[in-house]
């Protein structure tokens, strides 16, 4: 996260690969469900065993024994309808929700959120010297309309995607962030209304950061986790 | 440190059933038992009850006729390696194969016969060697290998030219397909089993990298190294490169496919010409040790495509990657990269979110063909005709009784994807419908609170 800072987000997963190595974030949306980036996944398809999920820490390498973290293996992957870019994670145990492990609400469908609503992303990706890599850090970004974000896009943010950030150099999620939430306080509640996914660069000037719009795809997750 | 496991072949979730049955169950652990087969010499094989703990002897492998293998959740077979492998370690004496031919082609004769020539090496007087029908064995350790007595009056015996293991398959680039049936490391180590973790704890558990073959303890390369290891039995070693006999000619990778705007799977077949990572920093040349220094040259690696400074994946990473030039980054991701679409052709349409779809498309986005239905395998449906009767829910049909935006979809024939979109796109002019939601009537209960540590501590102060 270039220019965030160390912050608290309880729904914000760590995703490790076999080698127990973190690669990408996710969101806690239901005590077995995780919301992520499919571009994080190398296949909709394949096996994804001893992938897990860390929640429960702020710090990118907790001690193995932090009575905090849960670790829950990954055991089942499901890809979001075509253009979403979104994958659903199962767990293989539901997580313990506690003051360190929340869940983070889904949107209304086909909710648009007011530009300049100020929201926040979160991860423990790449701070380029701009912070502590070893901890979550956490940056605030306001909305933006996608037409307003499309102009410095050449309209190639759709619809299912939204945009978040300022237009000055110097903030933004970067490498290793991509599959963490855009939560958004709305009604007392943080929302999900955004996934961060890899755009070119990070915190570049004029190019705000681009999410999947939850919001598109909220009667798919909600299948998902019902079927 | 050696497991008495290590001179089996271990195949998960499989019972064995043979023409003839050992006396009893025995209660023992895994490597009791192992023990137990090893000291008798009818002894071929065990099944083990996980669940149980009970040991069961066998009198054969599966590669016996008459024998037959059934599925079990709680019952694993371990098999003596000697009967499973036609290769030789050493000299081959502890060689029990099913060669029965010498290398000119001769046939053997049968060990417990004296025609078409006498010999001492029979069964009954050397019961330990193994002299079984006419296959090929080393009763007297020669060294060249197995041989047998052959059925040509003029030939009394020959060897028979069966391969060492670690001559029989060969290395191709850096051995990361290599399924062959070395267990011993260049020093002469012998292997741990990759399910075992003693002495060395790892992290390489077979259950957790099914796709890289970690049989038994054997050498393989499921990291990426130069070429296949192993952990080793000597506590004072963790692990060593193995000796194994690289294939002569062109080396390349089996079943990769090559695509260059695009990745697919994890990239390890990705050949584009990006340079640059997700965060924008610029790629170090593969063939450069500086700024990070690495092993990843295009020498070492030679199937691995790592020209120039383009993102690769030699590794099996999540997806391509490189090493930075910036000194403080050493590798990055290039998760820009774009992803080859991997939908089949759709090959119909609907209009709406395709609630009104009667077409007769049968198969998902990936082509996988739909579950009927009415039928309750190998997914139990919530949806069916009975719970929607109106939704034309016939055969295996694409439909879409529950009005899903994304338009219809199937339960699927793999049991590992219970449902999916079908290979059907919007029609030319007719855009998807969005689905709305009153925000102002959805509530929430449990969800986005959290405890705002900074504001409490601010508290307490």
């Amino acid at each position: 996260m270039i220019g965030g800072r160390p912050g608290n987000s309880p729904w914000t997963v760590s995703l490790r690969n076999r080698e127990g190595t973190h690669f990408c974030g996710g969101s806690l949306v239901s005590r077995n469900w995780i919301i992520s980036t499919k571009q994080c996944f190398s296949s909709c398809y394949t096996e994804h065993r001893g992938y897990e999920a860390w929640m429960g820490t702020v710090l990118k390498n907790p001690m193995p024994n932090d009575p905090e973290k849960q670790a829950i293996p990954i055991q089942n992957v499901v890809c979001g309808p075509k253009g979403s870019n979104l994958i659903m994670l199962e767990l293989e145990r539901p997580a313990t929700l506690n003051a360190r492990v929340a869940l983070i609400c889904l949107p209304p469908q086909g909710y648009i959120v007011p530009e300049a609503t100020t929201c926040e992303i979160a991860g423990w990706g790449e701070t380029q010297g701009t912070g502590d890599d070893n901890v979550l850090n956490i940056l605030s970004v306001p909305v933006m309309s996608n037409k307003k974000c499309n102009q410095h896009y050449r309209s190639h943010v759709p619809e299912t995607e939204m945009c978040a950030g300022t237009l000055e150099r110097g903030a933004g999620a970067c490498e290793r962030d991509y599959g963490g939430p855009l939560a958004c306080f709305t009604h007392e509640c943080w929302v999900l209304e955004g996934v961060i996914i890899p755009g070119r660069g990070c915190g570049r000037a004029r190019q705000p950061g681009i999410f999947v719009r939850v919001a598109v795809f909220v009667d798919w997750i909600k299948k998902v986790m019902a079927l | 440190q050696r497991s008495s496991l290590n001179d089996y072949h271990r195949s998960k979730g499989v019972r064995l059933q043979g023409p003839t049955d050992w006396p009893q169950e025995e209660p023992f652990s895994e490597e009791e038992c192992a023990s137990q087969c090893t000291r008798i010499l009818q002894c071929r094989a065990f099944n083990y009850n996980l669940q149980s703990k009970q040991c069961k002897l066998l009198y054969w492998t599966s590669r016996e006729q008459g024998t037959q293998r059934h599925r079990h959740n709680h019952i694993d077979l371990y098999e003596k390696k000697d009967y499973m492998q036609e290769c030789i370690m050493d000299r081959g004496f502890a060689y029990r194969g099913r060669v029965s031919k010498t290398k000119s082609g001769k046939l053997c004769q049968k060990w417990t016969s004296s025609v078409p020539h006498e010999h001492r090496n029979t069964p009954a007087d050397f019961p330990e060697k193994g002299l079984d029908l006419n296959y090929c064995r080393n009763p007297d350790n020669h060294e060249n290998g197995p041989w047998c007595y052959t059925t040509d009056w003029n030939t009394r015996l020959e060897d028979c030219g069966i391969a060492r293991c670690d001559q029989d398959v060969c290395l191709l680039c850096n051995g990361e397909d290599y399924n062959g049936f070395v267990d011993r490391t260049e020093s002469g180590r012998e292997c741990q089993r990759w399910d075992l973790s003693y002495p060395h704890s790892h992290k390489y558990q077979p259950e957790k990298y099914a796709e890289k073959n970690l049989d038994d303890n054997y050498c393989r390369n499921p990291d990426g190294s130069l070429r296949p290891w192993c952990y080793t039995v000597d506590p004072n070693v963790e692990r060593e490169y193995c000796n194994i006999r690289k294939c002569a000619g062109q080396h390349k990778l089996k079943e990769l496919e090559i695509t260059k705007p695009c990745f697919k799977h994890n990239g390890v077949g990705y050949r584009g010409t990006v340079a640059q990572t997700s965060a924008s920093n610029t790629c170090q040349r593969w063939d450069q040790q500086h700024p990070h220094a690495h092993e990843f040259t295009p020498e070492n690696y030679p199937c691995k495509g790592l020209d120039e400074n383009y993102c690769r994946n030699p590794d099996g990473s999540e997806a391509p990657w490189c090493f930075t030039t910036d000194e403080g980054i050493r590798t990055a991701f290039c998760f820009q990269l774009q992803r080859c679409d991997d939908d089949i052709e759709p090959e119909d349409c609907y209009t709406g979110n395709g609630t009104k779809y009667r077409g007769f498309v049968s198969k998902t986005r990936k082509g996988i063909p739909c579950q009927r239905w009415n039928s309750n395998t190998p997914h139990q449906p919530r949806v069916t005709p009975t719970t929607h009767p109106n939704a034309g829910l016939r055969e295996n049909y694409c439909r879409n009784p529950d009005g899903d935006s994304h338009g219809p979809w199937c339960y699927t024939t793999n049991p590992k994807v219970q449902w999916d979109y079908c290979a059907i796109r919007t029609c030319e002019g007719h855009a998807k419908p969005t689905n709305k939601e009153d925000p102002e009537l959805v509530t929430f209960d449990s969800c986005g609170r959290r405890e705002d540590r900074e504001i409490s501590n601010k508290k307490s102060r």
